[in-house]
């Protein structure tokens, strides 16, 4: 554990907290993509499979039960407590073109053939991906709430801090994950453009609004 | 046997 690893880690689970009280303090999920959050819980579900294989700390353990429990709560609070506000008509990302892509991936290009590893493979590269509904329901509607743009920001944040950590572990442990390190730059260059409306905009106390 | 990283990260 190093100090980037922490730091996103900790940024992860800020990014998803933001998102679980928004939605229950304004009691509406408006603005919020449910296919990307069923595609989080999705890449949870196939990533810490391993909980019940492969112990490595209590605090791993526990940060995984929270993603776990996390991310189903906010799938259950839009798709049936708050489901009235759910704003399908603008979330018409279609899920199998990331999902199916993705799963052929992860049976051709993984570190072993088992179905675990094809999982956790499928999780990474899942991951890497599953913000996309989210990004396109944005350009869709030209804007996000702030506090939708906060939680964007803080987990975009997290797999650049990620990204930190794969250099310094390389150098002080010679660890490094090829498919980690290729998806996870992959999926900070995906929030690329938002981190730099959200810069100029919304760090300035404007709302995120897309140029027309 | 699996030689690849272990995955210790979250």
């Amino acid at each position: 554990m190093n100090i980037f690893r922490l730091l996103g880690d900790l940024s992860h689970l800020l990014a998803i907290i933001i998102l679980l009280l928004k939605i229950w303090r304004t009691r509406s999920c408006a603005g919020v993509s449910g296919k990307s959050q069923i595609l989080f819980a999705l890449v949870f579900t196939t990533r810490y499979l391993d909980l019940f294989t492969n112990f490595i700390s209590m605090y791993n353990s526990a940060m995984k039960l929270i993603y776990l429990v996390c991310s189903y709560a906010t799938v259950f609070l839009m798709y049936f407590k708050f489901k009235a506000t759910y704003d399908s008509n603008h979330d018409t990302f279609r899920m199998e073109f990331l999902v199916v892509p993705v799963g052929g991936l992860a049976f051709l290009v993984n570190h072993d053939f088992t179905p675990l590893e094809i999982l956790w493979t499928f999780s990474i590269y899942l991951e890497a991906v599953a913000i996309l509904p989210q990004l396109f329901m944005i350009s869709k509607t030209g804007e996000a709430e702030t506090i939708t743009s906060h939680y964007l920001f803080a987990l975009g944040s997290y797999r650049a801090l990620y990204i930190v950590n794969w250099v310094f572990r390389f150098y002080t442990e010679g660890f490094f994950d090829l498919i980690a390190i290729v998806a996870g730059c992959v999926q900070t260059i995906l929030y690329c453009d938002f981190f730099y409306l959200y810069i100029t905009k919304v760090l300035k106390g404007k709302q995120l609004t897309l140029p027309a | 046997e699996f030689v690849g990283p272990k995955h210790d990260e979250l």
